[in-house]
Formats: C-alpha cells, sequence, structure tokens
C-alpha cells in the first residue's frame, strides 16, 4: 500500500453502506430499540426518520439511564417512552467525500459517526474498526 | 512528533491504568455488573477475581442477551445469575511491554484489551482512543 493511496480514501471507500447498517426510527418506543440493540449485539445505532434522514443515535446505556428508578430498572418505561425523548443528536457527522484524515480525526471521540449527503439524507456509518485496519497496513509497508 | 517516538511507545505508555479502571468480581450478580455498566457509562468493562487477577470483561450486551426471555425482559434473573456465568473469558491480552503496533494490531478487533503482568495481575485497559489519537498525532507532522 503506497502512503498516498491511505490519503486518497474517503469516507465512501470507509463507511459500512447504509443497507447494512442496523437502525431504529424517530418514533419507535424504547422497547423496539433495545430489542434492535439487543437482537444485532451493536451496543448503539443510528436513528432515522421515515424519510431516511438522520436523526441521532441510540444506545443501551442512553436507553437504560432512562429507566433506571430509584429501587429498581422501570421495565414498563420502555414502552411509553419514544427513541425522540432519549436519543443523542449532537453527534458530529460526515460526507461521503471527507478525507481518511477527517475520518480519523471524528473517530478519536466516537465509536462511530454517520456519513449523511447535503441534504441530511442517511448514506451509512464510518466506524472505527476500518480506520484502524488501513492504519495498521500503512504502517507495515 | 518523530516518527521513532510513535513506534517506542508501549501499552503502559498508552493504557489506563487499574485504579482508573472500572470493574466488577467474578463473583458478582448480574445486577451488580450492569448497575456499574450504567452508571460508569461504559458498555463493558474488566472482570476480576478477589486477588485483582484478570477473569474477562462484561457487557450490557452480555447480560442482556441473558435475560431475555421470549416475551419480556427477566429482570429477576439479574439477581439469580453470576457474571461468571455470562462473562467473556476469551479475549487476548496484552503486556506493558507490548509494543505500539502490536498494541494497534489488538484493537482493530476489540474496543479495549486488558493488560495483565507474567501472573495475570491486571495492570490496566489497552482502549481505541489513545491508539487514534497518536496516529492522528503521527499523520500530522
Ligand atoms: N457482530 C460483530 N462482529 C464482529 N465484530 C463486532 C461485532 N459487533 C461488534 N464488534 C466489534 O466490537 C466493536 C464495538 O462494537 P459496538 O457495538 O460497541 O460499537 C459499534 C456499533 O455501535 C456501530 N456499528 C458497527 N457496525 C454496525 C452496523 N452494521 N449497524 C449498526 N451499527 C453498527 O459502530 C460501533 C463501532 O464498530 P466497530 O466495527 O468499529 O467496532 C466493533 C467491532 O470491532
Ligand atoms: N465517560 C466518557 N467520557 C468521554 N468519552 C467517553 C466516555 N465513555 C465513553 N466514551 C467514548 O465512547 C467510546 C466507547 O465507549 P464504550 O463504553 O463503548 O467502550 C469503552 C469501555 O468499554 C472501555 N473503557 C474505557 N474507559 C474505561 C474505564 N475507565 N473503565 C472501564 N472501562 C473503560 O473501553 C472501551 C473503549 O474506550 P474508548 O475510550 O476507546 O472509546 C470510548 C470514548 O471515545
Amino acid at each position: 500500500v503506497e502512503p498516498i493511496e491511505l490519503f486518497d480514501l474517503d469516507a465512501e471507500n470507509l463507511m459500512i453502506p447504509s443497507d447494512k447498517v442496523a437502525h431504529v426510527q424517530v418514533g419507535n418506543p424504547l422497547e423496539h430499540a433495545l430489542l434492535v440493540l439487543v437482537k444485532s449485539g451493536y451496543s448503539a445505532v443510528p436513528v432515522l426518520d421515515n424519510s431516511f434522514k438522520f436523526k441521532g443515535i441510540i444506545g443501551k446505556t442512553l436507553i437504560l439511564n432512562r429507566i433506571l428508578g430509584l429501587e429498581r430498572f422501570e421495565m414498563e418505561k420502555l414502552s411509553e417512552v419514544k427513541v425522540s425523548e432519549v436519543m443523542n443528536a449532537e453527534i458530529p457527522c460526515l460526507n461521503k467525500r471527507d478525507n481518511f484524515l477527517t475520518c480519523l480525526k471524528t473517530v478519536i471521540n466516537y465509536p462511530f459517526v454517520c456519513v449523511i449527503d447535503e441534504e441530511g439524507f442517511f448514506e451509512g456509518i464510518l466506524t472505527r474498526r476500518p480506520i484502524l485496519k488501513q492504519l495498521n497496513k500503512y504502517l507495515h509497508v
């Protein structure tokens, strides 16, 4: 792998495309989101609206924090509360054309970020793993 | 940062030392582990025995998977089942003297790994974040 090839990579080359990404809808109850998370095995996934636009991220931590009462986990809240009330909407996003260094900088603080187009439509996710793999390859030549 | 400095770093320079790592004991019930995970905010943490030796890793995914029944999350199982019955003991470990490239290779597939000494005593954890930070620094000179 020539050094120049690393810096030529962009978010689109590195991302998991939207059709392979587990996600939930902004209007789902937490119960549905928690089942998606437990069955997919992921700690957090993107939240989209019904026109496939990016709205935020939801994870087990946020859900469990929300239902933890003074004495127990209040499981009944899972069907009462919506994903929109709990999700993290303050997460940075990338564009398909963002270069490798921009992707690297962004995943320093986030296990994954969403890749969206100019109108906010969800295109995929950029995770730490392919960044680490490419860097490992780059350092071994 | 001179290139040579990156390759001189070892696991000890990069790791979070044991006194700063949230962990649980191998004999704890899942209920205690889940509370530690929710309050610390971490998706998974190390499992130690009472002599501070590394035994495995426990996370929200493993716990929630274990208590998910056919119709509901069976919360009563949280006080009946022990961490030892659910934890993942098949996780690779590092030694303090392992070099940067060994650390990088290991975190490709794991968000963190434990650093242990020759007798298996827990010394700290090696996470993806400092690896990504160092690589970002290295690529910017
Ligand atoms: N089914 C599986 N098979 C093999 N390895 C697995 C795995 N599930 C998790 N891992 C490993 O564990 C890391 C952390 O996963 P986590 O679910 O906490 O955190 C994940 C998850 O929140 C999200 N993610 C990854 N792939 C996803 C997908 N297809 N759909 C939705 N979210 C995804 O991106 C985060 C970072 O992923 P990354 O690959 O860098 O890092 C992953 C990967 O190295
Ligand atoms: N309180 C906090 N403040 C700021 N950022 C936070 C944070 N909690 C999580 N993050 C961010 O989210 C990433 C994933 O955290 P997670 O808990 O899934 O996965 C964590 C967790 O399972 C474990 N971990 C990290 N620090 C720990 C600690 N002090 N004690 C126990 N486990 C720890 O290592 C994994 C990878 O950590 P890494 O730092 O590479 O990556 C962290 C970090 O970038």
